[in-house]
């Protein structure tokens, strides 16, 4: 039943045929959607190509990743939507110009170990957390 | 398969966009500049190939705890990232893990972590080896206590870091052919307070009973001591290390068969603490 931002140009039909018309619509756009669903995409910090050989002994450049896509209704299981983000989609819907839709965005990070010389060639191993993407989620 | 290829166009960065990711990264390792570290020609040392263990032992770690969560390997690759870094040829850093060792005196060249190694780093935030600055061998008459000295500066740890566990690592190789069937003792002391022209004032921290047939690394703990020295940076006057027979007799190093600065890099002694972040720093606002 939500008009979201497209305008209905038909308004002489029917509210059944305008449902029927908006599923169909609502199906294509599904399908569309899911493939531009918040998902997790590849991204490679490179420490070699920052020029760091010198210093960083370990690792090269890690896979960071990112998250992108859509946030959309009908949230999907595959989405990691939290409750308010599914709550917050259906509002979306209701009120697009005042709700926002939720955000794809990381869910679960992960740490890595660096290892590198300091100035006085001292050697440091550390771990950093929230470096990598584990997984993406809807929220 | 869950993740998808990137949707951008890889390129080369531009240089004000390469500084830029520079920046940050720094900012996020808790670095104030690009570290510029000397001594290119002692990358091959043995302080930076035991730490390099201890990174695989770390990577590893997460490894598989990446696996089990996800049942892919680290960074999405099917069996984890490389082991090693950027130093791959045979002199420099090609490394695989290694089973760990519990032995207390390991022959292995250069060091191998131990499982007390792998205890400290599951409690621990971070990990430093420290280049010895020091080195002199004091050879006196008989009456007098032949001893190596050895000093490190701890005054370059980052803040909020306190120290959990350290330890004073050197290498013995078979003694003096003059030595060959006894037992001998080293000994490791914290110097408390020096003299212009008498022995300096010591504080015994460790010894160990060893054959002078055998060779490896000595490991000595020395936490408390280094505490000590990240809190009153003034009062580090570094460590004394004495070898002496069981009869009491002290020995030179050479005869002794102790490893110091014409040894080879990859028996160089050095010091190891291990960290735990005592408060929570924040980045500045950029």
């Amino acid at each position: 039943a939500a008009g979201g931002k497209k305008k209905n140009h038909n308004r002489n039909k029917s509210v059944g045929q305008q449902e029927a018309s908006r599923s169909a619509k609502g199906g294509e756009l599904n399908t569309s959607e899911q493939k531009q669903a918040c998902k997790k995409h590849e991204l490679y910090v490179s420490f070699r190509d920052l020029g760091w050989q010198d210093w960083i002994i370990a690792p090269e450049g890690y896979a960071a990743f990112y998250c992108d896509g859509e946030c959309s209704f009908p949230l999907n299981a595959h989405m990691n939507a939290t409750n308010h983000a599914i709550v917050q989609t259906l509002v979306h819907l209701m009120f697009p110009e005042n709700v926002p839709k939720p955000c794809c965005a990381p869910t679960k990070l992960n740490a890595i170990s660096v290892l590198y010389f300091d100035d006085s060639s001292n050697v440091i191993l550390k771990k950093y957390r929230n470096m990598v993407v584990r997984s993406c989620g809807c929220h | 398969d869950n993740h998808v290829h990137s949707s951008f166009i890889y390129r080369r960065l531009r240089n004000h966009e390469r500084k830029e990711i520079q920046r940050e990264i720094l900012s996020i390792l808790g670095l104030p500049h690009r570290p510029r570290p000397f001594s290119p020609g002692k990358q091959a040392s043995s302080a930076p190939l035991f730490m390099l263990d201890l990174y695989n032992a770390m990577t590893t770690e997460e490894e598989e705890a990446i696996q089990q969560s996800t049942g892919k390997g680290f960074n999405g690759k099917a069996h984890g990232l490389p082991r090693k870094g950027f130093y791959g040829s045979p002199q420099g850093y090609s490394r695989v893990a290694q089973p760990y060792r519990a032995a207390p005196l390991s022959s292995q060249s250069p060091p191998q972590t131990t499982s007390h190694d792998t205890n400290f780093l599951n409690d621990a935030d971070m990990v430093m080896s420290f280049v010895n600055l020091v080195e002199k061998d004091k050879d006196f008459s008989h009456q007098r206590r032949h001893h190596k000295e050895f000093r490190f500066d701890l005054t370059q740890i980052p803040e909020g870091e306190a120290v959990t566990a350290a330890e004073f690592r050197i290498y013995k190789d078979r003694s003096h052919v003059r030595y060959e069937n006894i037992t001998l003792k080293v000994t490791v002391y914290q110097v408390v307070k020096e003299y212009l022209h008498r022995d300096a004032e010591t504080f015994l921290l460790d010894s160990r009973k060893i054959r002078a047939s055998d060779g490896g690394w000595l490991v000595f703990d020395i936490t408390a001591t280094s505490n000590h020295w990240v809190l009153n940076p003034q009062q580090n006057m570094g460590l004394q290390l004495s070898v002496e027979t069981t009869d009491g007799r002290s020995i030179n190093m050479k005869s002794a068969g102790v490893v110091g600065r014409s040894g080879p890099q990859s028996k160089q002694p050095f010091l190891v603490a291990f960290f735990k972040a005592s408060e929570v720093l924040f980045r500045s606002v950029r």
